[in-house]
């Protein structure tokens, strides 16, 4: 599965998701990518997200969605919205699961709770990194 | 000027390095920095986030590094089904596809679901006739399969076969 979250110049939030499951997967299943809420998710003044992991859990959890409302009803940050969606609320269930997230003031955040995650980001000024585990690379400063 | 922001990822697992060998790696390292590339250069020309989420993730579908588009998984059947989202927080709109079979840049295809304003999501042959309708690239099946993915199928089926599947690696299930 690959994703991306984005916050432009006018303050407007966007999320896409994009995936071919996983291999073996029954015939006519579908993931959570697909699902608005689930594994995709933006709302202006709050955040977008984009998944990635064991997709049923992420359709019960209405993952992105309920980051997204961790932030607007209890006032939580990004990083503590997201990561309590990784790290306990789909702890019980074993499975692997990750995200990267942008809130309304442009923090990003990626948890996940598996041995690592491809993920990268751009820091305002164009710094741009990439990671897979631990080991982050810093590829160039974008124009 | 607002400050603006872009993230992506590439799935997760124990697949994330671990199970590739190092040139593969470096070419999956170098994709995701061509996929925020392409992401920045929409976002620094005052461009939309709508726009920067959906050039970022078409790098990485036309990648055979990653599990979207082209290095697409199989299914049970050995057959690829595509899903794909994209959502516009400054008003909630919406469009994806699911089962898509042939449609080269599935998240094209959603935003042009989106924008249809018919629909927010559509399944199956009608997500690919309405992607040919709409003048999207459109693909043989086979265009997607990778050996990596035929490999990670029949390591499955052995697995499954022997009764061992739960320890099948991530790369087997994901690649």
């Amino acid at each position: 599965t690959v994703g991306a979250v984005a916050l432009d110049s006018a303050g407007t939030l966007a999320a896409a998701t994009s995936t071919g499951g996983y291999t073996n997967k029954p015939a006519g299943r579908i993931g959570d990518s697909p699902i608005i809420g689930a594994g995709t998710y933006a709302r202006n003044g709050v955040c977008a997200v984009s998944g990635t992991g064991k997709g049923e859990y992420f359709i019960r959890h209405a993952v992105a969605h309920e980051i997204a409302s961790r932030m607007a009803y209890l006032g939580e940050s990004l990083e503590d919205a997201a990561s309590k969606v990784i790290h306990q609320d789909l702890k019980p269930h074993d499975i692997g699961a990750g995200l990267v997230a942008v809130g309304a003031d442009g923090a990003i955040t990626a948890p996940y709770n598996t041995d690592g995650m491809f993920r990268g980001w751009v820091l305002p000024g164009g710094r741009m990194f990439v990671a897979s585990h631990a080991e982050v690379f810093d590829l160039a400063t974008l124009p | 000027m607002n400050p603006t922001a872009l993230a992506i990822h590439g799935g997760c697992g124990v697949m994330a390095r671990l199970d590739l060998a190092e040139d593969e790696w470096i070419a999956a390292r170098a994709d995701l920095g061509r996929s925020l590339e392409a992401g920045w250069a929409v976002l620094t020309a005052g461009g939309s986030a709508l726009d920067a989420v959906e050039a970022a993730v078409v790098v990485m579908e036309d990648s055979p590094h990653f599990n979207a588009g082209h290095g697409a998984a199989l299914n049970t059947d050995g057959e690829h089904e595509l899903d794909a989202a994209i959502m516009n927080g400054a008003d909630l709109a919406a469009g994806s596809v699911t089962l898509a079979r042939r449609i080269r840049n599935p998240i094209r295809a959603a935003r042009a679901v989106m924008e249809a304003q018919e629909a927010v999501m559509l399944g199956g042959p009608a997500a690919d006739a309405f992607a040919a309708g709409a003048g999207l690239d459109i693909v043989e099946p086979s265009y997607f399969t990778t050996e990596r993915r035929v490999a990670a199928l029949s390591a499955m089926k052995r697995h499954q076969a022997a009764g061992t599947a739960a320890k099948a690696s991530e790369a087997e299930k994901h690649g």
